[in-house]
């Protein structure tokens, strides 16, 4: 409750005009994001033990072994420590929308081999894409990653659904792109 | 030097091959609709006398003014998804995505740090242009409950008096904003990541303000001009997308509903270290 009443503290800060419409103070604004991120991070443990309850087979008890589950804030910057620091990774979505629907997962990646397991055990066809120029210069950015992984997630309604991401060093060669115009234009 | 052409659900978009710009949408039943999209900017008012653009005002000091290079770009296709990586000026870039599973064109788009060494203040948007006849009418849905008929220059409750031409017809957008042709059945709906303003000034077309950074306060109380340092003080840098759909006036209510709402609840996506298959299974 400690964990949720964070959240429960910042949203009910932030839902002020000045908040929503960006017509704070330079100082208000950057301690609205101090206290959204500080929600955010004081909320992880809470996050990883709903995970770790809802993807256990046993719900009475969690064991050390219950992978420890984190968020990655930096996606929309391309920017993930536990994917680009692991060979292996668990993906692991959760849908609060009420119906089934394709979600398309984009995760930092090397130009590195992949094998991508869904949670029918079935192996899923991956893309990897080139992270624009742009977004690598990126000047918070702190990543070696100059490509995404992409790949579809089927979510169920109001569930979750694993994904079982690896890094390998196999003779199959990578699915290349087709790069059609290589900056032609001056 | 032919169009470059994408395949979405419903619908097959073309690309301009000296700018990799959108330029039309051919559509499932044979219609086909030109689409351009293209990044603008507002000088902000500045004028002592008059209050300037600010955190509170928004009050361009004249029309929008384009970027003068040409875009470069290059395109990446693969079965799974086609991107255009577009770089526009020193400080605006975007990706267009089509997955050929989806009905929608993604924009993802970064803005900024808008530069202001010249002492202009400078308020972006994206604006899509189409053929649709509009007829001075878009919609928004800023209650954040329904679409809102809007029209332009005019006000439904009182006789409006046109005192400012750009700004005085921008309305919030909470999510979505679109443009209908009743005529040719079709409807453009651009759904947003975020709460933006926006606009359709002329007929066919839309546009988003997307990032601001203004010089001066607007005198209505922040008392600070809107003039965000960043963290290594050049200036804020945004990320956002659109997604932009175009369709027969039914389908869209159905699709771009059913996306707005998977936008809103999108999942959350949590990481884990782990050992072997063997765990994950």
């Amino acid at each position: 409750f400690d964990a949720v009443d964070n959240f429960h503290r910042a949203m009910g800060i932030l839902q002020h005009h000045d908040a929503v419409t960006g017509t704070e103070k330079q100082l208000v604004a950057f301690d609205y994001a101090y206290i959204l991120n500080d929600a955010i991070e004081k909320s992880m443990d809470l996050m990883n033990r709903a995970l770790q309850f809802i993807s256990s087979k046993d719900k009475s008890s969690q064991s050390n072994s219950d992978p420890q589950y984190t968020l990655c804030l930096g996606l929309n910057i391309s920017q993930c420590e536990v994917v680009e620091s692991n060979d292996k990774v668990l993906v692991t979505l959760y849908n609060p929308y009420a119906h089934e629907y394709d979600f398309k997962v984009r995760i930092p990646w090397q130009e590195s081999n992949y094998k991508v397991t869904g949670p029918n055990g079935e192996s899923l066809n991956a893309t990897i894409i080139p992270i624009p120029g742009f977004m690598q210069d990126f000047p918070e950015r702190k990543s070696s990653a100059t490509h995404e992984l992409l790949f579809k997630a089927t979510l169920p309604a109001l569930g979750f659904a694993s994904y079982f991401v690896e890094k390998v060093s196999s003779n199959k060669p990578t699915p290349k792109l087709e790069t059609i115009l290589p900056l032609t234009t001056s | 030097e032919a169009p470059i052409t994408a395949q979405g659900k419903g619908f097959s978009a073309s690309f301009d091959p000296s700018t990799g710009s959108i330029q039309s949408v051919s559509l499932a039943n044979g219609k086909v609709v030109k689409l351009r999209q293209k990044y603008q900017w507002y000088a902000g008012y500045d004028t002592p006398k008059e209050p300037p653009s600010g955190a509170y005002l928004f009050r361009p000091k004249g029309p929008a003014s384009g970027f003068p290079d040409q875009p470069t770009y290059q395109i990446f296709n693969s079965p799974d998804c086609f991107e255009v990586h577009q770089n526009i000026s020193d400080y605006v870039s975007q990706t267009m995505r089509i997955y050929p599973d989806d009905p929608f064109i993604e924009f993802d788009f970064k803005v900024g740090p808008i530069p202001v060494a010249d002492k202009v203040g400078k308020e972006i948007i994206s604006l899509f242009q189409t053929d649709l006849k509009t007829n001075k009418v878009f919609y928004t849905d800023s209650n954040g409950r329904q679409m809102m008929k809007r029209v332009k220059d005019f006000r439904p409750t009182w006789k409006y008096k046109v005192i400012e031409p750009i700004a005085g017809n921008y309305y919030p957008i909470n999510s979505r904003i679109s443009l209908k042709d009743e005529d040719e059945d079709l409807q453009l709906v651009v759904l947003t990541d975020r709460s933006q303003g926006g606009a359709s000034l002329n007929d066919g077309e839309l546009e988003i303000m997307l990032h601001r950074r203004l010089l001066h306060d607007d005198s209505l109380g922040v008392d600070e001009a809107l003039n965000e340092p960043g963290v290594d003080g050049r200036g804020l840098i945004i990320r956002g997308k659109h997604y932009v759909l175009i369709s027969d006036i039914k389908s869209s209510n159905i699709l771009h509903r059913e996306k707005g709402m998977q936008l809103y609840m999108a999942p959350v996506v949590a990481f884990a270290p782990i050992s072997s298959f063997d765990d994950y299974r």
